[in-house]
């Protein structure tokens, strides 16, 4: 069987074929009828019968058990899909990643996509707050010189009250001196 | 041994999955 | 001989290959055991109905016994065989062969400092949020406590207002001009007093 070209499927099904015809094979029935010579000069047909039987019940119990292996396996998906992953990665030549035996080792390469994604984030919420805050600082500053100016208006009106105050003064001077 | 290997490569094919959703949940929590 | 765990296959079949193929070694070596038996017990049955064979049920089991050790050996030697290229050529995963599920391992092969530094970048960041969150904050009571001192010094200036207009409504235009006529009235009212106080006396 050419082994790197053939299916997974292919390949295991030939090769179990070819174990089974092989042992088959061995078991000839010369061999078989040399074993129980006796029985054989006695009962030549019997003995022929008795090598069919046992080697079609051979054959049939291991091929049972085969497809009993396949299907508690689930071989036939699980070798399909693996000749399509091995398919995908004919062109890497380097060996790939394998488990380090370190889980946390191994967990990192796991982590590592959402706390990029953390981090992407974050940088954008945190540029957003910026920019709200930059908002929020002028309302601030505005805030600030509006209560500035206010302040200043009321200074002068309070002035020239004061003003007025101090009029009002001469005026009860004036208004006093008899 | 071989209960062993099996063991430990479940582990790895489902505890990663496993961990990393609990890791999305803390990663959500921090945002909130 | 360091035994290969075959981890990473165990990983995608869910089993490990050698486990595999023993249980498969194991059933044909049973079957074979079996088989064989139930061939001598038919031989022996077929003996039965022979009394004057001369054949002994010891002579069956020796050549039992001789065919099974040949099948034994053909057995192993053939699995043995079968075991080797299923293990490194079906049952195997090429070295350059990544699982899907161990994509991350390809797109992400973080070291630990690498890994550290990158949790390090995302503390920081999350203490500029929490900054800016903060800063936000004071604004936000700053912007609130302005609105409060606006309101007061908008209430302030009204009540100035209201002041100008109470002078309005009662015919005073400009408080200070009309404070300073009167002031100027009131002197000029005194001189003129004084005027005629100083006249009455001349006269007196």
């Amino acid at each position: 069987v050419r082994v790197e070209a053939a299916p997974r499927l292919l390949m295991f099904d030939k090769i179990v074929k070819t174990f089974l015809e092989k042992l088959l094979a061995s078991g000839s029935f010369q061999r078989f009828a040399h074993c129980y010579q006796s029985f054989y000069n006695l009962q030549p047909e019997v003995t022929a019968s008795v090598h069919e039987k046992f080697l079609s019940l051979l054959q049939t119990s291991i091929q049972d058990e085969i497809d009993q292996v396949k299907e508690e396996g689930n071989l036939e998906v699980l070798f399909t899909i693996l000749d399509r992953i091995v398919e995908e990665s004919k062109d890497k030549k380097e060996p790939a990643w394998r488990p380090s035996g370190i889980p946390e080792e191994d967990l990192r390469s796991w982590l590592v996509p959402y706390i990029l994604n953390q981090k992407q984030y974050l940088r954008k919420h945190h540029r957003e707050m910026q920019e709200e805050n930059a908002k929020l600082m002028r309302s601030v500053l505005a805030g600030r010189e509006k209560i500035m100016e206010l302040q200043q208006q009321i200074q002068l009106r309070s002035q020239a009250w004061q003003a007025i105050q101090k009029d009002k003064q001469q005026l009860i001077l004036a208004l006093g001196n008899p | 041994f071989d209960e062993n290997i099996v063991e430990t490569t479940t582990k790895r094919k489902q505890y990663p999955r496993k961990i990393a959703a609990h890791f999305i949940k803390i990663l959500k929590t921090e945002r909130e | 001989m360091s035994i290969n765990p075959m981890s990473y296959e165990t990983q995608f079949f869910g089993f490990t290959p050698q486990t595999c193929l023993l249980r498969v070694y194991n059933a044909f070596q049973d079957y074979l055991f079996d088989i064989m038996l139930i061939a001598e017990q038919v031989i022996l049955r077929k003996l039965e109905g022979l009394p004057d064979s001369n054949i002994s049920s010891s002579q069956i089991r020796e050549g039992t016994e001789s065919f099974l050790i040949f099948m034994k050996e053909r057995f192993e030697q053939l699995f043995g065989k079968m075991e080797s290229i299923l293990l490194n050529f079906v049952l195997s995963i090429p070295e350059n062969v990544l699982l899907p599920a161990d994509k991350v391992h390809e797109q992400y092969s973080y070291s630990k400092e690498e890994f550290q530094q990158l949790e390090r970048e995302v503390k920081q960041l999350q203490m500029n949020c929490s900054a800016e969150a903060a800063a936000r904050q004071e604004l936000l009571v700053e912007l609130d406590e302005q609105k409060a001192t606006e309101a007061e010094l908008q209430k302030t200036l009204r009540w100035f207002d209201s002041l100008e207009n109470a002078g309005k409504e009662n015919g005073i235009a400009d408080f200070t001009e009309s404070l300073a006529f009167l002031t100027r009235s009131a002197s000029e009212v005194s001189s003129k007093l004084k005027e005629i106080e100083e006249k009455s006396k001349s006269l007196g």
